[in-house]
């Protein structure tokens, strides 16, 4: 039951604990929760749309019935637009012990990228502990509504994954989902990458990224912007983001201090 | 055993008499209840990841109500201390030879999950399910 102990937060006895006690504390719970150190992120930032779309799914978990004689501790989301959890993201995380999200390590912001009518995303997937596999995995962009469009105006989106590259020939790909959008669509678009998530888990040296390309209706490449795709860090809570659901094919033992 | 009927016929008297040694051991165990500790039972504990200082890694939760089992599984090892039939074997056995045999271990007999939402050095976003981290019921084993 992951549901009731969760966020509970008791009206214990509290007692100060002293420096050292403190940190043998801390070593015992990194332990218990299988880190070998304290993680330090550069970025810890919140209301990042990965960091929220996590907070949803954790949720998403932690909605039980409520014990009496607890008060409960629920992060509050902030009321931005939010990557909704889906029914099928909830059935991925009933199958799944642990989900991790991925932030987007090329930078869309640097202006000469905007001339281009295509798009390199790439996701680190190497720190991932041995004994994992994907079960699920997904690609998300948020398309924002084009204001000034026709009504029945569509774009196709194509996903591919990079399947060779090198500096002179041409990039090969490998066409993963192609998806027709309205101009006034808005909200998060998931792209299936399953099949890739695990080849690059397996294969760390074939995980070379995506290209999103943006057509028109005539079939002419176009700025991913054009169709309200945010492909860049701003806003923050609309910055893509890839999602994989993980499940354990072993049992693992903690090591013994 | 299921084998060594050999063994089991041997010096058949031997085993009955300590066994009654044992069980006057447990009668006057339980004649005495003054001098028993505490009974194993379950004890509260919360592990607060806010008063560890690691609100900037852990997104969620706050902290956990953990518990933990502590307490004598002494007889008389009443529904309280809800005792397995091994443990009410372990202690005959202990009264037997109580220097090599110990007394049976207050532990968990319940547990339960949590999930922990927390970023890794890389600002990626994990949650994990953590299983068997919050102690449900106690009990002597």
């Amino acid at each position: 039951n992951f549901s009731v102990d969760n966020e509970v937060r008791s009206s214990f006895i509290q007692r100060r604990l002293r420096s050292q006690e403190r940190r043998e504390m801390q070593r015992e719970i990194l332990s218990i929760l299988g880190l070998p150190h304290r993680p330090r992120p550069h970025v810890h930032t919140k209301h990042n749309a990965a960091p929220m779309f996590m907070l949803d799914l954790y949720n998403t978990i932690s909605t039980g019935p409520e014990p009496s004689g607890f008060s409960y501790y629920k992060p509050v989301l902030p009321s931005q637009v939010s990557p909704m959890v889906t029914p099928q993201d909830s059935r991925f995380l009933d199958d799944a012990d642990m989900v991790m999200s991925f932030v987007n390590l090329v930078d869309q912001d640097q202006d000469l990228l905007y001339l281009q009518h295509r798009r390199e995303f790439r996701f680190d997937l190497s720190r991932i502990p041995e004994g994992e596999a994907v079960t699920a995995a997904e690609f998300r962009i948020y398309k924002d509504l084009i204001q000034k469009s026709y009504d029945n105006e569509t774009f196709i989106v194509s996903v591919y994954q990079v399947l060779q590259e090198s500096p002179n020939s041409e990039v090969e790909l490998l066409l993963l989902e192609q998806r027709e959008v309205w101009a006034a669509e808005e909200g998060w678009l998931a792209f299936d990458l399953t099949a890739t998530g695990n080849l690059w888990l397996g294969n760390p040296e074939q995980n070379l990224g995506l290209h999103l390309v943006l057509e028109d209706r005539h079939g002419q490449r176009t700025n991913p912007r054009v169709a309200g795709l945010v492909t860049g860090s701003r806003p923050q809570d609309k910055q893509p983001f890839m999602v994989a659901f993980f499940r354990a094919n072993e049992v693992r033992f903690r090591s013994i201090r | 055993s299921a084998h060594g009927h050999k063994g089991r016929h041997y010096n058949r008297s031997k085993p009955q008499r300590t066994v009654q040694d044992a069980l006057r051991a447990v009668e006057a165990a339980a004649d005495n209840p003054g001098i028993s500790k505490e009974g194993c039972k379950k004890h509260e504990l919360y592990v607060s990841f806010r008063d560890l200082g690691w609100q900037d890694w852990i997104i969620a939760p706050e902290g956990y109500a953990a518990y933990y089992c502590e307490g004598e599984c002494a007889f008389p090892l009443n529904s309280y201390m809800n005792a397995t039939n091994h443990a009410i074997v372990q202690t005959l056995v202990h009264f037997i030879n109580p220097d090599t045999v110990p007394k049976p271990c207050c532990a968990p007999t319940q547990l339960h999950g949590i999930s922990v939402l927390y970023f890794d050095d890389s600002s990626n976003v994990i949650l994990k399910k953590y299983r068997n981290m919050v102690v449900r019921a106690c009990g002597c084993h």
